[in-house]
């Protein structure tokens, strides 16, 4: 028996958004500490591996580990029967063919269920090795957004380049070339804040379009911290206040 | 698309 009600259910309505166009079936893995996910998009660039803990939500209960296979194009369909101020409580039964997903608003008294069908996915679990990552940059989630966003229109593929004195996002297209670069910023307002923790200079590229589809995450996040080292994939991390995190691997590109 | 690496040649299959 599976059970967890979110009282935020607007959480739990982004998160599927923002994975939705990256992934499209996901073994969802429950366990009597939380949910998490581990998932590869179709051309095995990016993958999506996310965590919540039981102790963000008001009422946890996971007898057993569980695997519940769904398709991520299906639950948008249904989470968007979710209105943002709905509480969203999640069921199964042990060896379930569905998922029971329930919306409650108790403002107005409404009341929506609905059962997902569960399918069984064969997907491959990948180890994620524990990696030292030499620079971490912590930024705006809303700035690294617009950031990306308008590179895009530019080029295909961005350089980041760390050092401890900024990050630079670096873009060369048909149009011309140019670059975006960020000092350390401690300043009192929080929001205006870049962090630089960098303990060697890193030189990757990258394809923007997956930053985009990343960036849908921001409303989940204040700032987003990019993770990287010379010789692994880059980590766009989102924290999810008091419920876990939702982290995105990109392979880099290698120049021709 | 050119150059684009694999995230298979980074994480092992469990």
């Amino acid at each position: 028996m599976f059970e967890a009600k979110l009282t935020e259910g607007l959480i739990l309505k982004k998160i599927v958004e923002s994975i939705k166009d990256i992934v499209t079936d996901v073994n969802i893995d429950i366990s009597p500490s939380g949910i998490s996910l581990q998932a590869m998009d179709s051309s095995h660039v990016a993958l999506v591996s996310l965590n919540l803990s039981m102790d963000g939500f008001e009422h946890y209960r996971a007898d057993t580990n569980m695997v519940l296979g769904v398709s991520i194009a299906n639950l948008a369909k249904v989470m968007k029967l979710a209105d943002n101020n709905d509480q969203i409580t999640l069921q199964a039964d042990q060896e379930a063919t569905h998922l029971k997903i329930i919306f409650e608003n108790p403002k107005t008294e409404r009341t929506t269920e609905f059962n997902l069908n569960l399918i069984t996915i064969d997907s491959e679990h990948l180890a994620i090795p524990e990696t030292e990552y030499s620079s971490v940059v912590t930024i705006n989630s809303g700035e690294f957004s617009k950031i990306c966003k308008e590179l895009f229109s530019l080029s295909e593929t961005v350089q980041i380049t760390t050092n401890t004195d900024y990050v630079q996002f670096s873009v060369e297209g048909e149009v011309g070339s140019g670059q975006v670069r960020l000092g350390h910023n401690d300043s009192e307002k929080k929001e205006d804040q870049t962090i630089l923790e960098v303990s060697e200079s890193v030189q990757q590229q990258f394809a923007i379009r997956y930053l985009n589809m990343f960036n849908k995450a921001s409303t989940l996040s204040s700032f987003t911290r990019l993770c990287l080292h010379q010789e692994q994939p880059l980590v766009v991390e989102f924290k999810i206040d008091n419920l876990g995190v939702l982290k995105y691997f990109l392979a880099p590109k290698i120049s021709d | 698309m050119s150059g684009q690496q694999s995230i298979m040649k980074f994480f092992g299959s469990k």
